[in-house]
């Protein structure tokens, strides 16, 4: 399950 | 970032300034759903809480602040400025359908069980499905004005165009979040429909009614 450390997108 | 990516985001930001435009200069918000709207600002409302915590880049925070600021501008203009105009009876969805299975989903399928990752789910969620109550209203009352359906093609463009940001991100930077590519597929499956009668209808200089 890939995790994002942070939301890059809007 | 990619062509893709901004195209997509340059097509959200179209789409809202449509409607904020139509809803200013014809001092009316007919045919338009508040509650659709409603969904849109808390979308954006929790997602981008992350303007407090971390920066991205300029871009990034400034079209986070403008969509904020649209989408709220935009309820208000519906349920307050333009409230006379407001279609109330035709915009009957009921939306704790949506909120509340979608709230449900994002507590059990998430990237990581925290409040701020939760509320983006949330928001991924239910962003794919903001758009019924608008959709349901145009189905009832069988008409939208062109002016809506430039509106709803642009919205509909913006995460068709991140499917392929998604897909362009997967070959070239590994990049893979199945949350939002999935919720970003059911969001751009719902305007299927929509966009078949935008082409056949609108772009040949037809109003888009429905068959009775």
């Amino acid at each position: 399950w890939p995790f994002t450390q942070y939301h890059d997108e809007l | 970032m990619n062509i893709f990516r901004l195209a997509g985001d340059v097509s959200h930001l179209v789409a809202i300034i449509i409607l904020l435009l139509k809803i200013w200069k014809t001092r009316s918000c007919a045919g338009i759903s508040g509650k659709s709207q409603i969904l849109f600002a808390s979308v954006f409302v929790t997602r981008y809480l992350d303007l407090f915590t971390i920066f991205i880049s300029l871009y990034n925070s400034s079209m986070k602040i403008i969509y904020i600021s649209c989408s709220i501008a935009t309820v208000y203009l519906v349920y307050f400025k333009f409230k006379a105009t407001y279609d109330g009876n035709h915009d009957t969805f009921r939306v704790e359908f949506l909120v509340v299975p979608v709230g449900g989903l994002s507590f059990l399928v998430n990237h990581d069980f925290s409040p701020m990752e939760i509320l983006w789910t949330f928001s991924i969620y239910l962003e794919s499905v903001a758009i019924l109550p608008q959709l349901f209203m145009i189905s009832k009352t069988g008409e939208a004005e062109t002016i809506t359906t430039h509106y709803l093609f642009f919205l509909g463009l913006y995460r068709g165009l991140y499917l392929i940001n998604w897909i362009w991100r997967y070959y070239f930077e590994g990049f893979f979040d199945l949350i939002a590519i999935v919720a970003g597929l059911v969001q751009t499956v719902l305007y299927c429909d929509f966009f078949y009668l935008y082409v056949t209808k609108v772009l040949k200089g037809k109003k888009l009614s429905l068959p009775a």
